[in-house]
């Protein structure tokens, strides 16, 4: 018997020390503590650790704090294109998708293409047309915009088209 | 990016990651969050890694299966793996970090850039969060 354990992180692009106020600072704590609790509720009842990771995942890309799904940053032409992968240790059983929108979860996209599919990566529309016949909740475009990522490619779109050069942080960059 | 990486009381391991990219990203880019092997990897014998930063550098180095081979082949542990990998990822150019756990003890969670976002439980059921240093 193996004592269940989780990690989860919700991305390298952190705002620096001296620019996270604490409110900012303790909004990302309790996300995070979210994501824990819905994966430790999977393994301390005995669940698989592919359940576990999974509905950590979504609690992350449910909260628009982060840069996944509903917190996801806009590419260079305004629109939103979203990857996830998600890999089986017991039989690397492994299943992506790269550059799609609309499934709420993109962690359930990638992992019915591990289940569903004879495939491993799905990208684009070939993608999509696979995830919109499998029982998987889709949002609109109005779901995944956030008014803090508008203003990030707005302000990265006016500093390309001064010509000034790329001093954007991690956060700003990654979000 | 976000991630999870886990251990379920059978000893199965799995691993998760689930990104938007980056701000203004080139239509069509994709990084090293699907790419398994590369931001996302699991196997048994070894470690499960879920990687965030940037995604470029995670793809050529095959960061996610770098770990379990030097953890396989070398004889190392997840924790001298992880950040080994980390550091030499830094080396080249890559700044970021990943989350990684084995077949037994805690996860490992290396990274080079100033922070980040990131926590873990171990069997006692407590909730670690961090992300500065």
């Amino acid at each position: 018997m193996a004592e269940p354990s989780l990690a989860i992180h919700g991305g390298a692009g952190t705002l620096p020390l001296t620019g996270m106020d604490p409110a900012m600072a303790d909004a990302h704590h309790t996300a995070l503590r979210a994501a824990l609790a819905a994966g430790w509720k999977v393994l301390s009842k005995s669940g698989s650790a592919l359940d576990a990771v999974t509905v950590a995942v979504m609690t992350l890309e449910d909260d628009d704090l982060f840069n996944a799904a509903r917190g996801a940053v806009f590419n260079a032409d305004g629109k939103l294109e979203m990857d996830a992968g998600i890999m089986s240790g017991r039989d690397r059983a492994a299943g992506a998708v790269a550059g799609i929108c609309g499934p709420r979860n993109p962690i359930l996209a990638a992992r019915a293409v591990m289940e569903h599919s004879e495939t491993v990566l799905l990208a684009g529309r070939g993608a999509e047309e696979f995830l919109a016949a499998q029982d998987i909740e889709f949002q609109s475009f109005d779901y995944f915009c956030t008014e803090r990522r508008v203003v990030a490619l707005n302000q990265e779109l006016a500093r390309r088209a001064s010509g000034a050069p790329d001093t954007r942080s991690d956060a700003d960059r990654h979000g | 990016t976000v991630g999870a990486v886990a251990r379920d009381a059978a000893g199965n391991l799995a691993a998760g990651t689930s990104t938007g990219g980056f701000t203004a990203k080139r239509p069509g880019r994709v990084g090293d969050t699907p790419i398994i092997g590369a931001g996302t990897f699991a196997d048994n014998a070894t470690c499960a890694v879920s990687t965030t930063g940037t995604g470029e550098i995670f793809i050529r180095f095959t960061a996610a299966s770098e770990i379990s081979a030097r953890i396989r082949y070398a004889s190392q542990t997840l924790e001298q793996a992880a950040s080994g990998v980390i550091a030499e990822l830094f080396s080249n150019g890559g700044d970021g970090g990943l989350i990684a756990i084995g077949r037994a003890g805690p996860p490992s969670l290396p990274f080079n850039s100033s922070g980040m976002y990131r926590g873990f439980v171990l069997s006692d059921g407590v909730f670690r969060t961090a992300i500065h240093r």
